[in-house]
């Protein structure tokens, strides 16, 4: 692993002198490596070792820990700087109902993460109500449905002359207002970033609910693709949040990195299974240590 | 890297970030440039477009070192297990399959064997009704297994050409139910002797490294003898297959281009390598 790595390229450095652009050309060689082999983005890298870089020149080689572990802490620190230590909460609306859409590219983990989301904001003193838009996938309405009665909150199935995805999204909203549910979440169906019909249908989404909280929920597993997808989808909507699904595995997650790198926007949960419990609020220092493997 | 000519340090470093960025993976994408860079040192290569030519041949060989044609099945039915991870496109390669078979005039049922996740057997129905073709499932909740049983023997004994199984998407890290995988393929072979004829990994063009653990661990518990890799219509490049040839002589059946049931097609390696420096 990546200090065991770094181990043996100080190991001719104990306790003296400096870290110097000689032996750390070697260390930031096999920190790239493990960055690019955890997932995150080749550009993200480059700039993730030029701040370890800058931040390791000249520094002493403090006897409280050895060259390699100081370097880590270095690497750890950059990390955690980019990924920041935002608190995992939604954000309301002055008014209720607050309506929080929930998007992303096919098979992420939406319609998942949206029971997950309602069955924590209950647990929090909040009265969700979900529905459904993906009118496109085959049962996607009935796989809401199914989740709804699982976890006994309600889902808006819809009137047969609501077809479309605003029809269906504001009549949810009027039905959470009618019957006091204080939070809309929409399940919006997958679609790529690159699909300009698509990618419309949500901005007139936006356009006619004003969502607070837009989520971008991305698959643990993305490789290099996350960039793009999480920087064209917070390009034409503007995401406010991103969950990360599919951390029970062993995929490193390095797309975290580089979708907070590129958006700015906070990573707010993390998906750890498939059951309606499985999500849990952010830790950056967890997704950090994961990375690094 | 279209107007580079000579061979400088600049074109190197373009074509390490197109690997790498193409998910081939940081380990691979060095490896081949080594080899370039030796023979650039060795005075064996002329040009920048030579350069790219041999990265492409390079690529090609790895590729076509595992195309070999599936399985000669004996008699019907031939059973096709689809594995993979959740939310991969199982589902939907098997909608688009069973449009295929059945434009060869073969019969085709369909096995629901995801028992477990929420309107997953309606999803298969769907896709069922869509191509004419019967799918054989229980309730929620029950035995994959049950399931599997059932639509071999149905298929046995109505002549079937084809069976194709659905199962639920499943991390490569749980253990139960990488067992309950190998569990299924037993089922199969004691129902059907030699099935599975085709166990298809079904595996997201976005993944990134950790597509070669899954395929590692899958061959593993499920005997994987070829991939589909979906979702190759967005901008992914789906570079990790190159890894998974290299290591686990996988060869990749079809790709999917799209959520309709078209949109499947037979894989092609020359053309698959344009794209990823595209
Ligand atoms: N292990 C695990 N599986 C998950 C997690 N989140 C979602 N899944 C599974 O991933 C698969 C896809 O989840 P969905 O919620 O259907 O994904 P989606 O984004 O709504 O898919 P589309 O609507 O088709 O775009 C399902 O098998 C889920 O059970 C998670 O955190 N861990
Ligand atoms: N753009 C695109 N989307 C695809 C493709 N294949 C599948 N999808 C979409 O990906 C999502 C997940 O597909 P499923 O077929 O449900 O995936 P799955 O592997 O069966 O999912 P689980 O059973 O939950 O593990 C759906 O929205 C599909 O329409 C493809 O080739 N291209
Ligand atoms: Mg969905
Ligand atoms: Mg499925």
């Amino acid at each position: 692993n990546l200090s065991e790595k770094l181990q043996r390229v100080f190991k001719n450095l104990r306790g003296e002198g400096k870290l110097t652009a000689e032996n750390m050309e070697v260390a930031l060689r096999e920190i790239r490596v493990a960055l690019l082999e955890a997932d995150v983005h080749f550009r993200v890298v480059k700039q993730l070792i030029e701040s370890v870089k800058q931040k390791a020149m000249g520094v002493e080689v403090l006897t409280a820990l050895s060259p390699s572990q100081q370097v880590i802490k270095i690497v750890r620190e950059e990390m955690v700087k980019i990924l920041g230590t935002h608190q995992s909460k939604l954000r309301m609306a002055n008014e209720p109902p607050t309506i929080v859409l929930v998007v992303g590219l096919q098979g992420s983990g939406k319609t998942t993460s949206t029971g997950k989301l309602a069955r924590w904001l209950s647990k929090n003193d909040h009265s969700p109500l979900m529905v459904s838009v993906d009118i496109y996938r085959p049962a996607a309405r009935q796989q809401l449905s199914v989740i709804g009665r699982d976890i006994r909150l309600p889902v808006y199935e819809g009137a047969a002359e609501e077809t479309t995805p605003v029809e269906l999204a504001r009549a949810a909203r009027r039905e959470a207002m009618q019957t006091g549910r204080d939070v809309v979440l929409v399940d919006t169906a997958g679609r790529l970033h690159i699909d300009d019909q698509l990618m419309e249908e949500l901005r007139l989404l936006k356009e006619a609910l004003g969502p607070t909280e837009i989520l971008f929920v991305a698959d643990a597993m993305t490789g290099q693709d996350a960039v793009k997808s999480a920087d064209e989808f917070h390009k034409q909507l503007g995401i406010t949040g991103v969950i990360l699904t599919k951390m029970d595995g062993d995929a490193r997650g390095g797309g975290a990195l580089s979708i907070r790198f590129v958006t700015g926007q906070p990573l707010k949960f993390v998906g750890i299974g498939e059951k309606f419990d499985a999500l849990e609020p952010f830790h950056p220092d967890r997704v950090v240590s994961r990375i690094l493997g | 890297l279209q107007g580079r000519k000579e061979i400088d340090a600049d074109l190197l470093d373009e074509l390490e970030y197109a690997l790498i960025t193409a998910d081939v993976g940081v380990r691979t994408a060095t490896e081949i440039l080594e080899t370039i860079r030796q023979r650039v040192d060795r005075k064996l290569v002329a040009d920048a477009a030579e350069v790219k030519s041999l990265i492409r041949q390079h690529l090609l060989e790895v590729l076509q070192a595992t195309e070999r044609p599936p399985a000669e099945v004996g008699e019907p039915p031939e059973v096709v297990l689809v594995v993979g991870v959740n939310g991969s496109g199982k589902t939907t390669t098997i909608g688009k399959l069973a449009s295929r078979y059945r434009a060869g005039n073969r019969s085709v049922l369909l096995c629901a064997a995801d028992t477990f996740r929420a309107a997953a057997i309606e999803q298969l129905e769907i896709w069922g009704q869509r191509t004419g073709v019967e799918v054989i499932r229980q309730q929620p909740g029950s035995d994959p297994s049950a399931v599997l049983f059932d639509a071999l023997q149905a298929a046995k004994a109505r002549r079937i050409d084809y069976v194709i199984v659905d199962t639920a998407g499943r991390l490569h890290t749980k253990s139960n139910l990488m067992a309950e995988l190998e569990k299924m393929r037993r089922t199969a072979g004691r129902v059907i002797p030699g099935s599975p004829h085709e166990v298809l990994l079904v595996l997201d063009a976005t993944t990134g490294q950790n597509g070669l653990e899954q395929a590692r661990k899958f061959t593993e518990s499920s005997g994987v003898t070829g991939i589909v890799l979906a979702k190759l219509d967005g901008t992914a490049k789906g570079g990790i297959v190159v890894a998974i040839a290299r290591e686990l002589n996988l060869p990749i059946r079809y790709i999917g281009v799209g959520e309709k049931v078209d949109d499947l097609l037979p894989f092609d390696a020359e053309k698959f390598i344009e794209s990823l420096f595209a």
